[in-house]
């Protein structure tokens, strides 16, 4: 009995569990190494990515800061050469500067922007200088209005006393204003009040009106050289000098204007024949002569009788 | 032990969503780098 009572304390079973908890705890242990050595790994590249952002950064503000310097560089320059004729910023350049600083555009874009503006306001000059014509007119001493028949029918819109000439300056457009924007400025010269001086700006879009009061006129222009005021005249032009033109039809003494003396025989033959012609392709004048001649030959014949 | 390795891993994400968002920053950064380089250039 104290054997199967001794026996009966001894312990049997196979104790199969030990095994296995100490598996379990090896394999805990691996895993939470691979976890913290992932995390190292991760952290060391995170780490990297951080200085690498920061040295990236770093370089392109350099860059933009380079770019920026250069871009001020250039507008500097560009404006020493544009200042001297012109002191306001022009809105052209506004708007490349900006889109150089902003979009990124090189300078020689900028450059050649301006250089176009430049050439833009010199041809606007040339042409504005090409449009001005000056016209010398005379008329009797006794006429004091400032009406110049020139075939072109007119608007006066303004007058008004200048400092240097104590005749008033008369503005007038031309009377298909807005279509066409020729005007004109009529003032007695200084030197002699009996010749007027037309200044014409613009060339006319239109033909000379047919219908234009010849026989009764004062005064008629004969263009020399220059540019006249009618619209085939005008575009014959190409000087940039302000051309002067001189008519004389009441007396036959020249015109004292010393911009306008015509001295030479052979100007003064040209100019007879340019208003011979000038007259003979005026239909009114013609009719005007020819009834002339008719009521001479008319009274001649009377008297003969 | 158990509660260490969920630290572990949530701390892992986070690393792992930082390296994520500092890999894009990166590249935002140098494309405009070299779009500056190139007007330059």
């Amino acid at each position: 009995m104290d054997q199967y009572s001794s026996s009966s304390l001894v312990d049997t079973s196979l104790d199969l569990t030990i095994g296995v908890t100490r598996m379990r705890v090896d394999e805990d242990s691996t895993n939470t190494n691979a976890l913290v050595d992932e995390l190292n790994r991760v952290r060391a590249e995170n780490k990297k990515l951080s200085e690498m952002l920061t040295l990236m950064c770093d370089n392109y503000n350099v860059l933009r800061k380079q770019l920026m310097e250069y871009v001020n560089k250039s507008n500097m320059a560009e404006r020493d050469q544009i200042s001297p004729p012109k002191k306001r910023k022009s809105p052209v350049r506004d708007d490349a500067i900006s889109s150089a600083v902003i979009g990124g555009v090189s300078e020689s874009s900028s450059t050649d922007q301006s250089d176009q503006y430049l050439c833009k306001k010199q041809r606007e000059k040339t042409v504005v200088k090409e449009k001005v014509s000056r016209v010398y007119y005379k008329t009797e001493a006794s006429d004091t209005t400032l009406v110049v028949k020139d075939g072109y029918q007119w608007r006066k819109y303004g007058q008004k006393v200048t400092r240097d000439n104590p005749s008033p300056r008369a503005y007038f457009k031309c009377a298909c204003a807005p279509s066409c924007s020729v005007k004109k400025k009529v003032q007695r010269s200084v030197e002699d009040q009996s010749v007027l001086v037309a200044t014409y700006e613009g060339e006319h879009n239109h033909p000379m009106p047919s219908q234009i009061d010849s026989n009764n006129g004062l005064n008629r222009y004969v263009p020399l050289g220059g540019a006249a005021p009618s619209a085939a005249a005008a575009n014959s032009s190409s000087s940039l000098a302000e051309p002067v033109t001189t008519v004389d039809l009441t007396e036959s003494k020249k015109v004292m204007s010393p911009t306008s003396r015509i001295d030479f025989p052979e100007v003064q033959k040209l100019l007879v024949e340019q208003m011979a012609s000038s007259l003979t392709k005026d239909p009114n004048f013609t009719a005007a002569l020819a009834a002339a001649v008719t009521g001479r030959l008319y009274q001649q014949n009377q008297t003969d009788k | 032990k158990e509660e260490s390795a969920n630290e572990l891993r949530e701390e892992l994400n986070r690393v792992n969503s930082e390296n994520k968002k500092l890999t894009e920053m990166l590249a935002t950064v140098w494309e405009n780098y070299y779009a500056l380089h190139h007007h330059l250039e």
